[in-house]
């Protein structure tokens, strides 16, 4: 465990609970792309399925079940609770260009052929491109409100830390894992235009707006 | 070329 490793797992629980959060006060899910964020429930659902066969620690264990928690209740208020406040018309990115291919690499290129290590790489390889229909529901609207650029704001931060934590752990411990390591560069170049819109737009007080 | 035996991150 080091600083970025640790920021980086504050950030994404940051990011969940900012969402969580939004869309239960407001009683709305609107501008909230639910195809991203049933993605985040595969995602956390394939990749802690070792929760069952191995203990790490009380930390592990605990943030791994908040997090598969968190997600599955995100997708119950957008697709049960207030359905009626999803915006399924603008959230028409097709999730299967993504899911199939992903799922094909991840059976071609992985550490070991086994189901559990498929299934984990399946994830990483997932959660690299799971925010693509939320990004492309922006895209598509042309906005976002504020409290929703700040989730996407902790989300892209929490990989880029954790593109931090490789470095160091590279050197200090000669650990690398080039799996996580090239999904996680992808995952962070993705948010590069947000994070460009955030730091110019949203954080001097403008709502973030895409040109026409 | 992988060193995947920790899984400890989240």
């Amino acid at each position: 465990m080091n600083i970025f490793r640790l920021t980086g797992d504050l950030s994404h629980l940051a990011a969940i609970i900012i969402l969580l959060l939004k869309i239960w006060k407001s009683r709305s899910c609107a501008g909230i792309s639910g195809k991203s964020q049933i993605l985040f429930a595969i995602v956390f659902t394939a990749r802690y399925l070792d929760l069952l066969t191995s203990f790490i620690s009380v930390y592990n264990t605990s943030m791994k079940v908040i997090y598969i928690g968190c997600a599955y209740a995100t997708v119950y208020l957008i697709y049960a609770k207030f359905r009626a406040t999803y915006d399924g018309n603008h959230d028409s990115f097709r999730v299967e260009f993504l899911v199939v291919p992903v799922g094909g690499l991840a059976v071609l290129i992985n550490h070991t052929f086994s189901p559990l290590e498929i299934l984990w790489t399946f994830s990483i390889y997932l959660e690299s491109v799971a925010i693509l229909p939320q990004l492309f529901m922006i895209s598509k609207t042309g906005e976002a409100e504020t409290i929703t650029t700040h989730y996407l704001f902790c989300l892209g931060m929490y990989r880029t830390l954790y593109l931090f934590n490789w470095v160091w752990r590279f050197y200090f411990e000669g650990f690398f894992d080039m799996i996580a390591i090239v999904a996680g560069l992808v995952q962070t170049v993705l948010y590069c235009d947000f994070f460009y819109l955030y730091v110019t737009k949203v954080l001097k007080g403008k709502k973030l707006s895409l040109p026409a | 070329l992988t060193n995947n035996t920790s899984k400890d991150e989240l």
